[in-house]
């Protein structure tokens, strides 16, 4: 479902960073694949090019055949809300929404109506742990609370392509194997994974381990 | 340096949560200690009561035998500025501010000049890592660059008090292992260290660990 030829992303400051350098990489659909490699290796900057979030400087992504970087920014960011789940290491939470209405927001641009987004959202936010929390902003959550708000917002449209960066990051062992469950059940459905993490023993959930280090893909491992 | 009498921390809201239940704690001075729970058992609440960021709704936090919440505001800003280094949970890190003048910041409100200032914080940059990213902003870095920062400013004043709120959630395992190197130095000069984390082989790096559950505190437990 992606695929990523020759890819690299170059920032131009007072030095020049070299964040991916020459990366070539598959997801064929149905893949359940992490990403690991020392902070700063371009993990983060990998997973925001497979989303479109961001273009290369050099080589193509193409998501379901398309150049993701020949299309406009609206148009690319119809592809993402119909198809992308996002993760992001920071939460990226609307702070004046609650929790079920920030887990609700991938439906209401695809149109679902108010009751159906609402039940979503209190089913998943439930399955995260978070069924007594649906009401409460970012601000009133702890930080492990609003990493799992995030993760079922990506959830919300049942994506075909989840992107996770660090899911797990801010949360115990415990809280993290049932979001590592939640992953393995959109899987199980036929849909697409990649995950970013440092953890070793989340890694080895995936069918395959990509390592990076500064910008390059050095290995891709079976698990 | 740090005794907490039977404190709880309430919230208000549509429902009451009880983020911290009659807890109490002593953090004598050069005690290294860890926090471990559960997400959401309280643990960035204890926290920010140790380090005055918030006062307790019932019970008392003395610092160096002072009624944290008998002071002013100001008065405990002049106390955390003075004693206490802390790593957020989210890092904080001033926006329009490059990596180095971050990290200097808690040395302008100790009115250290200007040279001193930039070589301590490149001095500290360069122990975890970004010697090449003092001039970055923390939109030009990555997540777990970020939360190096965090730590360096927070070990920019030499605290006598280190409070760090899962200073490696967001790096890989040998980065992780040089920034409990700088903790490890701080300790051995006689500072005091309390930590949380979700990950064991981080807290087995303490004299002890506390076990946090739904605002209580469960056991303390010598490593
Ligand atoms: N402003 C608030 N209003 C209501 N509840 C709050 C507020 N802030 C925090 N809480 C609740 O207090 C509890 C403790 O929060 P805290 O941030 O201390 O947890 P934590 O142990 O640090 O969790 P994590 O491991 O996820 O970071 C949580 O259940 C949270 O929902
Ligand atoms: N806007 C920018 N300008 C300059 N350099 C940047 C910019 N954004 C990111 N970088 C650099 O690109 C590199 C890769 O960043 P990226 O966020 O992909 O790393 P990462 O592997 O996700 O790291 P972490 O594990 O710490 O989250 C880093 O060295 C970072 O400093
Ligand atoms: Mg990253
Ligand atoms: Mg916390």
């Amino acid at each position: 479902v992606v695929v990523l030829s020759d890819v690299t992303k170059t920032y131009e400051g007072g030095a020049t960073v070299e964040a991916l350098s020459g990366v070539s990489l598959s997801l064929p659909e149905g893949s359940y694949t992490a990403v690991m490699g020392p902070s700063g290796s371009g993990k983060s900057t990998l997973l925001n090019l497979v989303g479109g979030l961001d273009t290369p400087t050099a080589g193509t992504v193409r998501l379901d055949g398309r150049d993701l970087a020949a299309l406009s920014e609206p148009q690319r960011a119809r592809v993402r809300g119909r198809t992308v789940g996002f993760v992001f290491q920071t939460f990226n939470l609307m702070p004046r929404l609650t929790a079920a209405e920030n887990v609700a927001l991938p439906l209401v641009f695809q149109g679902v109506d108010r009751a159906a987004r609402r039940e979503r959202a209190e089913s998943l936010l439930a399955d995260v742990g978070l069924g007594d929390r649906t009401g409460h902003e970012p601000a009133e959550l702890s930080g492990g609370q609003r990493q799992r708000v995030a993760i079922a917002r990506a959830l919300a449209a049942d994506p075909a392509l989840l992107l996770a960066d660090e899911p797990t990051g801010n949360v115990d062992t415990d809280t993290g194997d049932r979001i590592m469950a939640e992953f393995a059940d959109l899987h199980a459905a036929g849909n697409t994974v990649l995950l970013v993490t440092h953890e070793r023993r989340i890694a080895e959930r995936a069918n395959r381990v990509v390592h990076l280090r500064d910008g390059e893909l050095r290995e891709i491992e079976s698990v």
